[in-house]
This record gives structure tokens, C-alpha cells and sequence, in this order.
């Protein structure tokens, strides 16, 4: 495992840290996209399918089953807790999550390895989780005045997704993995998806103000 | 394997 692969799997596990956090230290979820998380945790459902026929590593094996759990202990805390779900902007979180799941169901079946279920469950996620954030990004929009919080678990996906790409690049010219150009072009879609973000957090951050996205 | 992320990814 090369640095920037370790650094994305660490600025992830972060990502997941600050949103428990957030969730259990203010017992709100304001400002979190449900539809997000649900297609998070549903990425990794997908994803994760070879926990039950192939060991990796004790490592990748670990890490599954924390994304895995802690994605479904957010939908869990989003939709069920009773102080929790209370606090949840159902009203502007109204982006049409079902249809990221349909396309990437259609390019899923279209464009995958082997036409096996479980070929089909790994591209579909890796589609998904490139548009995963966008409901996220949506209601961090219309929000507008976003918790620090917030702000930093959406940052620490973004550099999750950023270091992946540096990871890639790495292992192109270190190993031969050459034509794997789905999860390029999966993973340089959902970079780009934060790159508006990242910009107006650097400029909260350079003056010390609360993030702000325009209108 | 030519389509998909490297399995040992997470």
C-alpha cells in the first residue's frame, strides 16, 4: 500500500469520524443530506460483497466493516433517533436520489468486467459513490450558512477522493495496471464535483470566516 | 480486469 492510497483510506475514515461526531456531540443532523448517506451505504453494500468470499487483509477487512456499519449507524441515527431525526432538513433535502441510482444501475449493466452479479454490484458502486455527494452539495447550497463540522466532513471526503487519484497515478507507474479507465474517469468526476467546494472553504479558511456558498 | 478499481481498494 503506497502513502496516498493509506492517506485517502485515512482522510475517509476521518470524513465518517466527523459526521459521528457531529451527530452524537450535538445530537443534530442539520445541514447532513439523508439521500447521501443512504447511497453511501448503499455503495458499500454493494462494494463490500466480497467480504463473505475473499480475505484481502485484516486491514481491508477492518475497514469494510467500519464503513459498512458506520454508514447504516447514520441512516439508523438520521431516520430513527428520537432527538436525532428531528433535526434533519427534510424540506431541502429534496434532490432525486433515485435517479443517481438508476443511471448508475443502467452503466452498471452496460459497462462492467464480467457479467457477474458481483462484477455488476462493484461497478455499480463505484458509479454511484462518484455521484453520492451531489445531494450533499445540494443541500450544503441551500443551507447556506454550513456548521464547521459540516464543512469539514465534506472536506475530508474531498481529499479522500483527491488522494485516491494521486494513488492511481502512483500505482500507473509503479505497477501495471494500465487500461482501468472506469474508476479514472468514475473517480475524476466526483473530484471534480468538490472542486467548487474546496474553493470557498480555502476561502473561509484563509479569513477566518464561517463557510459560506453562494447562491 | 481492465474495467474495474483494483480489489484490493477500498
Amino acid at each position: 500500500m503506497n502513502v496516498f492510497r493509506f492517506a485517502g483510506d485515512m482522510t475517509h475514515l476521518f470524513s465518517v469520524l466527523v459526521l459521528l461526531l457531529k451527530i452524537y456531540a450535538t445530537k443534530s443532523c442539520s445541514g447532513i443530506s439523508l439521500k447521501t448517506q443512504e447511497l453511501y451505504a448503499l455503495v458499500f453494500l454493494t462494494r463490500y460483497l466480497d467480504l463473505l468470499t475473499d480475505f484481502i487483509s485484516l486491514y481491508n477487512t477492518v475497514m469494510k466493516l467500519v464503513f459498512i456499519s458506520s454508514s447504516l449507524a447514520i441512516v439508523w441515527c438520521m431516520r430513527a433517533h428520537p432527538v436525532v431525526r428531528r433535526t434533519y432538513d427534510k424540506d431541502q433535502d429534496t434532490f432525486r436520489h433515485y435517479t443517481l441510482v438508476a443511471g448508475s444501475l443502467v452503466l452498471a449493466l452496460l459497462f462492467h468486467d464480467r457479467f457477474t452479479i458481483r462484477e455488476v454490484c462493484w461497478a455499480f458502486s463505484i458509479y454511484l459513490e462518484a455521484v453520492a455527494i451531489l445531494p450533499q452539495l445540494v443541500l450544503l447550497q441551500r443551507s447556506r450558512n454550513v456548521d464547521n463540522l459540516t464543512g469539514q466532513y465534506v472536506f475530508f471526503l474531498g481529499a479522500y477522493r483527491a488522494f485516491y487519484i494521486l494513488n492511481w497515478i502512483y500505482r500507473y507507474f509503479t505497477e501495471q495496471h494500465f487500461s482501468r479507465w472506469i474508476p479514472w474517469i468514475a473517480g475524476l468526476v466526483q473530484t471534480g464535483l468538490y472542486a467548487d467546494f474546496f474553493y470557498y472553504y480555502y476561502l473561509s479558511w484563509k479569513n477566518n470566516v464561517k463557510l459560506q456558498l453562494p447562491a | 480486469e481492465c474495467f474495474s478499481q483494483p480489489k484490493d481498494e477500498l
